[in-house]
């Protein structure tokens, strides 16, 4: 479903080059349910900007569904991401000025749902990850671990085939951790959700079919 | 050292009032390493915020050093937190214009240091935490715990007799937290600064000598 072949990616710092993934060749199968682990700065989240089709590679090649990624129309890749993807990032990147519930429901508003059909089920992912309280407060007025709970609910609210997610219970605590785990194994076994998870912790990615080890930019493991 | 007695906090969000904390007393003794556990929105954050000089409580009573705390003069209180308290943030507040070692000095600014004494001392402390590498990178070309790392090499490079780590290890791989601990753990020995860790780790409340417990704003353990 998602290949990458010969994947660099380098960024520039002032003069220096930092030279963050370093030839990355793996495959996504369709349904999988696979754990991203390493140490931080190998270069995880870099890797998942790419799957996520938010960043372009230096070099090598992207192919999605067996199409090559050309980068060159940001609206048809825009277009593609929104269908396709959903997202909890490593920092949420939630809407400071909306509410909970808006947040989660903002990338519903690109699929012609209903207002009401849009908030019935933002408030259905809200309680899947146990936050009907809080719907109303905005991400200022949440704890960490509620922030990133809103950007799990927001990810898979739009049922999106894939969903990659950046540590998505590093804010939390084991019980709720677990929890969101639960939920994922559920989503990737009943409906055939594709789900990439980067984490830290050694719990989550033993409970990931397949594990990919990243160091200073290549695959080790 | 640190006593508070029968701290409430309420927040108001539209018509609804939200109890944080219901009633804490306890006191951090100098010299101490502390851990607060608890589940998420429990009100972990909202206490280091109190311990911290960063927010008044809505009842109850803060005396540091045995000084009852007014919340009158805003400089008085400014002046205190700068002098004595370093801050790990659950989420950085790097300033997202300056670099990695500029970030690490600011503090350092406030204590009459020479230009070449703060580089010196930001290096030392950048070195602590393994980020020489990237000390010319601003925030956002820095990984979430890199981003971590700069944060805490900020809190301990003012030499602070109070260090409050809001999940200092939240995004690092285990060996790095635990390089993280092994340096907290040295400065409290070693220098006898006192340090509060919010975490959600069992492994690392474990290597701190006393573990508090909260649950629904109120102590439980
Ligand atoms: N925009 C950028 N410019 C320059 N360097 C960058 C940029 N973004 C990331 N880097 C560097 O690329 C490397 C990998 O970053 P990345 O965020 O992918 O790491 P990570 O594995 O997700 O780490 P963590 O576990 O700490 O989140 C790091 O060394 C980082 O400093
Ligand atoms: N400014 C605010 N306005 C309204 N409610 C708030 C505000 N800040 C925090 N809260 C609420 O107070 C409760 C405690 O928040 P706090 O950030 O202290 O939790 P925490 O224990 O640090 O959680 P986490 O482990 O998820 O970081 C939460 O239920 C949160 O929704
Ligand atoms: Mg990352
Ligand atoms: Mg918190």
């Amino acid at each position: 479903m998602l290949r990458l072949t010969d994947i660099h990616k380098s960024y520039h710092v002032g003069p220096t080059t930092v030279d963050v993934l370093r030839g990355i060749s793996f495959t996504v199968e369709k349904g999988e349910l696979l754990s991203i682990i390493g140490p931080s700065g190998s270069g995880k989240s870099t890797l998942m900007n790419i799957l996520g089709l938010l960043e372009q590679p230096s070099s090598g090649t992207y192919s999605v569904e067996d199409t090559k990624i050309t980068y060159d129309d940001d609206r048809t890749l825009s277009s593609l991401r929104n269908k396709m993807i959903g997202f909890v990032f490593q920092q949420y990147n939630l809407l400071p000025r909306l509410t909970a519930i808006d947040n989660v429901g903002l990338p519903l508003i690109y699929r012609g749902m209903s207002e009401k059909e849009i908030t019935e089920r933002s408030m259905e992912y809200i309680k899947k990850v146990e936050m009907e309280e809080r719907s109303r407060h905005k991400p200022t007025e949440l704890s960490g671990g509620q922030q990133q709970r809103i950007a799990i609910a927001r990810a898979l609210a739009g049922s999106p085939s894939l969903i990659l997610a950046d540590e998505p219970t590093g804010a939390l605590d084991t019980h709720t951790g677990q929890e969101i785990m639960n939920l994922f194994k559920r989503l990737n076994e009943e409906e055939g959700i594709t789900i990439v998870v980067i984490t830290h912790d050694p719990k989550i990615a033993a409970q990931c079919r397949r594990k990919v080890e990243l160091r200073d930019g290549i695959i080790t493991g």
